[in-house]
């Protein structure tokens, strides 16, 4: 080896690597200049009493979240996904995709497509399908299946709207999931588009013969209807809360019991009236898909999803390590919330992006585009405009599914039924 | 990547007459390994 060094002579091609290298150095100078006179503004206006301005959220962490949190991590997951679409040679497909299946512990035998040299490159070969019956559904009709193959990271009761009590991985069900019911002004992205429908309708909940209207109903919980900004946002300071720059922080009793103040339904916080009834509560899990997993993802249980929120958020490994270190890290990645109802009230179904695994497929929705300079460009004129008019951004493009199916409004998914995958980059 | 689900259910509580276990009930453990299809938890 060290002969082979000596002696061969390296060629460097200089010219496309010192381009791309500026190109990214001039991305990032971007990036730092244009949040540099972002907070400069913001300090102005604040001693001016203008409007509020959305708080840019701090990453704290030891030093390689500082580092992760300064690289242009989407700029770089596109890359990825780039260069993973290029075509792998005919006769190196086998023998590559057999290394990466060793090292990353695939079983080939699960594969649909006995023939790897079908996969042109290894985005395809990620995106793989399987054999069929190789996932039986759990026998159980009352059981929540998993939704990918994967590791248990995380799963309990929610308590006080926290999702997690272990350390560094608190953050707030209002954070993860959004705050705000959708405005008439959500665009539709239902199958059929001629039926899709932008507004927001009312409907009967007819078991008990009340009439609720859309916005306002959103579970029967021990006998009494919620809202959903009810159960959710729950007024002004617990939006604030959830702004608050360090997502690691656990409310304060004092903070949450605002909160209770906050809400129409009565003076006590919206979680005691959950808890003390002891009938109904939220729960959580959260499996994690490792790179060598079967990448397309199912759905848990028979459900209706009728509207989703997409947060062009950022990159970040999701690795556990990571989970463990970046505090509220699923509320900062690139996100997909899929809002709905299966038989015992709320559902949500949240695929969470990562670095090298950007890019969120819903098979139902044609409309959304994840990972893109589209929607990454969309989503901060967004913001800018809510700046301008003096609102809040909400930090998600919602849309509707109400137009699936006029009787459901909303999609209906099966148990076991392929709901989309993630893609590389 | 990583999915999160968040989701409403009856509490997982002994029924003080039979005793036996109702609501919502876990059949996971925390880091285990599942499959899809795999039964998370049950009502």
């Amino acid at each position: 080896l060290r002969t082979a060094l000596n002696d061969s002579k390296i060629q460097w091609f200089h010219i496309p690597v010192g381009l791309g290298i500026g190109f990214l150095g001039l991305v990032q100078f971007y990036r730092v200049s244009k949040r540099e006179r972002e907070k400069q503004e913001f300090e102005g206006q604040d001693a001016e009493g203008k409007a509020k301005k959305r708080p840019r959220i701090r990453h704290e962490g030891p030093w390689q979240v500082q580092l992760m949190s300064a690289l242009p991590l989407k700029a770089l997951s596109r890359l990825w996904g780039k260069f993973n679409e290029l075509e792998i040679p005919y006769y190196l497909r086998v023998p590559g995709f057999k290394l990466y299946s060793y090292i990353f512990g695939v079983n080939l035998d699960e594969v649909a497509e006995p023939d790897l040299h079908v996969y042109p490159n290894l985005a395809a070969f990620f995106y793989r399908t399987l054999k069929p019956g190789v996932r039986p559904l759990d026998p159980n009709p009352n059981a929540l299946v998993s939704p990918a193959d994967g590791r248990v990271l995380q799963f309990g009761q929610i308590e006080g709207g926290d999702i997690e009590q272990v350390k560094g991985m608190t953050y707030t069900v209002d954070a993860l999931l959004g705050q705000r019911t959708p405005t008439p002004s959500i665009s539709s992205a239902s199958q059929s588009d001629d039926e899709g429908d932008a507004s927001v309708r009312s409907r009967e909940l007819r078991e008990d013969g009340e009439l609720v209207k859309k916005d306002e109903e959103f579970a029967r919980v021990n006998g009494i209807t919620y809202t959903l900004p009810d159960l959710f946002s729950g007024g002004s300071k617990f939006k604030k809360h959830s702004d608050l720059e360090d997502q690691s922080v656990k409310p304060s009793a004092v903070s949450v019991a605002e909160v209770g103040v906050d809400l129409a339904l009565g003076e006590k916080p919206w979680y005691d009236l959950l808890s003390e009834e002891r009938r109904h509560s939220l729960y959580y899990a959260v499996v994690y898909l490792a790179p060598g997993d079967y990448h397309r993802f199912h759905s848990p249980t028979n459900w209706v999803v009728e509207r989703r929120r997409h947060f062009a958020g950022e990159l970040f490994s999701v690795s556990p390590y990571l989970q463990r270190t970046l505090p509220g890290l699923f509320t900062l990645n690139e996100r997909v919330v899929l809002l709905g109802r299966w038989r015992y009230g709320f559902f949500s179904y949240v695929p969470v992006g990562a670095t090298n695994v950007g890019s969120i497929k819903i098979n139902f929705d044609r409309e959304l585009r994840t990972n893109s300079l589209t929607t990454d460009t969309a989503a901060d004129r967004a913001a800018e405009e809510a700046q301008k008019r003096g609102e809040q951004y909400a930090g998600y493009a919602e849309a509707s599914y109400e137009g699936a199916s006029p009787i459901l409004h909303g999609h209906a998914l099966r148990k076991g039924e392929e709901m989309g995958g993630f893609q590389l980059g | 990547s990583t999915i999160v689900l968040v989701f409403e259910a009856p509490i997982g509580e002994a029924d003080p007459q039979t005793g036996a276990h109702k609501g919502w009930t876990w059949a996971v453990e925390k880091g285990q390994r599942v499959k899809m299809g795999q039964a998370l938890g049950y009502v």
